[in-house]
C-alpha cells in the first residue's frame, strides 16, 4: 500500500485547496518559515485518520480545524481533507505489498483501480463526515483499515512536533501497547 | 495475541540493537519486559545505554540522544513492519549537526520502503530529499504550496555523508 | 500585595506589547487578567496574535510562534525587573533562520543588564557571544569545559589555564 | 547583583571539578555536541538553587545527580555545585543594583566583599547540605535569598530544553503566581 495524495481544503490555514502528490516511497521535505503551515500538514493526516481529541491538534474543540479567516478571508464553512493511497494487489488482484494494511473490508469501490480515497468533513454547524471512495461510512471503519499499520489510532507512524519524547516518557504498558500494534 | 506480540517485540528488537548501536557508534539500546516472567501482560522498558557511559534511566539521555533512541526504535519497528508512510515533524531539531547526517543516512536506507514526510528546518535534511514542499503564506494567513522535484540530490547528499565521516 | 501584583501585570504588559510588535513584525501580543472584575485573585490569559491571522488561542500558534511569544514575555518581565542571570537552554531550536536573528538581537539588547548563558547548536545565535563554553566528553561519560574569549581569541587557551584551577 | 562563577564537581556528568566564570553581563553562549554535558549545567544551577524534585532534573531520585561512573571512572561519592553572586552594593556599602535581589537576610561573612557563595552537597549517603558563604544553613534560606528575582521557587529567569512552551501551556493561576514572583 502506497501513499499517493493528501488535499487539504478549509482546513486550519490551508483556506483554499491546496494537493501534496507522493510517488509513494522516498522522502519528501516540507519546508518553510515559522507559522507559514507545515505542522497544519501534520494534524491533517491525523484528523483524516479519525484523531477525536481537539487538544491533540492543538484545538480547544474540534471546530478550530476549520479555516477561521485572515486578513482578507470571511471564516470557512467547511473542513475537508483526503488522503488517497494505492494498493497494488487491489489494482492487479493479486495480494498487494504486504505493508501492514489488512484487506480492506468492504471497501466500496474506487474511481481507479487500486485506488483507496480517505475523507474527513466538518462542516461549521458541527456536522461530521467521513468517506471512503466517495461513499460515506463511520470513523470505525476508516480506523479498521488503518489497524495495525501505525496509522490506526495508536499512530506511532506519526511523531508530532516536539512530541518525540512520547515513546520514552510513556508508561510501560502505552508502550506494550505499541509494539501489540505493530504485530 | 501472545505469540504474535512475542514475535513481534523480538523482531523489532533484533533491528533495534542494531540501529542504535549504528546511530550512537556502539552502546546498548534494546527493549526489556518490565516484568519477565509475565510476557502475556508485561508492560515495556526501554534501555538506552551509549557508549562508554554507565548505564542509567533514559530519562537522564540529554534531548539529542532521547531523539536518536526514539528514532532507532521506530526505524526498527518499520524495518520489521513497514508502514505505508511516515510523518516526521522536526526531529531533528535537537540534534547537532553531525547526528543529523546520521539521521538523515538512516532514512535514504529506510526510503525505498516507505513514503516519508519530513517537516524540517535543517538543510542538511532537506538534501536528501527527492521532493520539497515549500509551505508559503504570501498572504497573511493563508497557506499555499509550491513543489520543487529536486534532480538527483541522493548523489550529492551521500557524497557529503562520505566527506563527514 | 495587590497594589504590587497591578504595577507589575500593567509594567510588564507594556513591554510585551512593544517586544512582541517587534519580534513578530506587528500583531497583538499582551497578558490579560482571565477574570477583570476580580484582579486580587485572579488567573492572567496570553494573547497573542501575530500580523495578518485572527485571534485564536495561544495553543494553536506553531512551534516557533510559541518560542516567540514566550521569549518577548520573558524579555519583557527583565525589562520591568532585571534578574541578576537568565539561563536559555536550546530556545532557538524550532526557529527558522530570521526568527533566530530576531531572538539574537532581542538577548544582545537585554544583555547589558543581566548575565545570559544560551545552550545552543545554532551558529547564528552563538554569534552574538562575548564567550564561548565549549563542552565536551573527550573521555567517554565526562564533562569537561573550554572556554574562549570571543573578542580576544588569543586568550583562549590562558583562559583555560585558569579555568583549571 | 552579579552572576561571578558556577562551580561543578561529581555533578552528574561533570566528575571532576568544572568552572565557568562570568563578567556578570552580556551573553555567554554553552556549545558542544548531543549528550556533552550543556543541561547538566543547567540541571546543577537549578540544583543549587533548592530544586526538591528529583523528576525537574530528569532523575528518579537526587541520587542520580551525583556522578554515577563512567568506562574509566568509578562513581563519585559527593556532588557540590556552588554558584558565586557579587553584590556591590554590599562590597561599598551603599545601596546596590536593584535587579531583584532583596537585601540578604542574616549573610555569613564572605571571602572577598561583596561576595555570595551558594553552595549545595548530596553525598551518596544521602546526607545533603546546604551552605552561605561556607555556613551550613537550611534550604529555606537559600531560597530567600532569591525570592523575587526569577531564580526563587518560581524561576521564571531559567528556561529548561523542550520546556519553553511551559508558561502557554499552564493554567492561569500559574501564570499569576509568575507575574507576583516579578511583583
Ligand atoms: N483554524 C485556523 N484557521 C486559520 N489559521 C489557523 C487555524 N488553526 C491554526 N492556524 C494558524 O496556523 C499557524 C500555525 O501553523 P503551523 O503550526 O503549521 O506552523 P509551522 O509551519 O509548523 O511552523 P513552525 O516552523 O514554527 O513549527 C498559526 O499561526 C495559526 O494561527
Ligand atoms: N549522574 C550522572 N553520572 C554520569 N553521567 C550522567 C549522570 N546524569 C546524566 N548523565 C549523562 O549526561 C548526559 C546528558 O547530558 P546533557 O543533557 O547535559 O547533554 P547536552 O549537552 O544537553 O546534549 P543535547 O545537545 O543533546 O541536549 C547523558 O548521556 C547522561 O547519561
Ligand atoms: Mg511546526
Ligand atoms: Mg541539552
Amino acid at each position: 500500500l502506497r501513499l499517493k495524495q493528501i488535499d487539504l481544503c478549509g482546513f486550519k490555514s490551508f483556506c483554499d485547496r491546496e494537493r501534496l502528490r507522493f510517488s509513494g516511497t522516498g522522502i519528501a521535505a516540507v519546508v518553510g518559515p515559522n507559522g507559514c503551515g507545515k505542522s497544519n500538514i501534520c494534524d491533517a493526516v491525523n484528523w483524516v485518520l479519525g484523531e477525536q481529541s481537539a487538544k491533540s491538534l492543538r484545538g480547544a474543540r474540534m471546530h478550530d480545524v476549520i479555516f477561521n479567516g485572515s486578513r482578507n478571508r470571511a471564516p470557512a464553512g467547511l473542513a475537508t481533507v483526503t488522503l488517497i493511497l494505492h494498493d497494488s494487489g487491489l489494482a492487479s488482484g493479486s495480494a498487494g505489498e504486504d505493508n501492514g494494511m489488512p484487506r480492506p473490508v468492504r471497501l466500496p469501490a474506487s474511481r481507479a483501480p487500486g485506488e483507496i480515497a480517505v475523507t474527513r468533513k466538518l462542516f461549521s454547524s458541527g456536522q461530521s463526515k467521513y468517506m471512503l471512495n466517495g461513499k460515506v461510512v463511520r470513523l470505525r471503519d476508516v480506523q479498521d483499515l488503518f489497524l495495525g499499520s501505525g496509522l490506526g489510532p495508536n499512530h506511532y507512524a506519526i511523531i508530532e512536533q516536539g512530541r518525540i519524547g512520547r515513546l520514552l516518557s510513556a508508561r510501560a504498558l502505552d508502550r506494550r501497547a505499541f509494539v501489540e500494534e505493530a504485530a | 495475541t501472545r505469540k504474535k506480540f512475542t514475535a513481534a517485540f523480538e523482531g523489532i528488537n533484533l533491528h533495534f540493537r542494531q540501529v542504535f548501536a549504528t546511530l550512537f557508534g556502539g552502546g546498548i539500546g534494546e527493549m526489556r519486559l518490565s516484568d519477565p516472567d509475565n510476557p502475556g501482560e508485561s508492560g515495556i522498558d526501554i534501555v538506552a545505554q551509549p557508549p562508554g557511559k554507565r548505564l542509567q534511566s533514559v530519562a537522564l539521555l540529554s534531548g539529542g540522544e532521547k531523539s536518536l533512541t526514539v528514532m532507532a526504535l521506530l526505524m526498527a519497528t518499520f524495518r520489521y513492519k513497514p508502514s505505508p508512510f511516515c510523518i516526521l515533524d522536526e526531529v531533528d531539531s535537537q540534534l547537532d549537526e553531525s547526528n543529523t547526517v546520521r539521521m538523515r543516512s538512516l532514512l535514504k536506507e529506510m526510503a525505498p520502503e516507505t513514503q516519508f514526510i519530513v517537516i524540517t528546518h535543517s538543510k542538511t535534511t532537506m538534501e536528501v530529499a527527492e521532493t520539497l514542499y515549500g509551505v508559503t503564506m504570501g498572504e497573511a494567513g493563508v497557506s499555499r504550496l509550491v513543489s520543487v522535484r529536486m534532480s538527483d540530490p541522493a548523489a550529492g547528499a551521500e557524497e557529503q555523508d562520505r566527506e563527514r565521516e
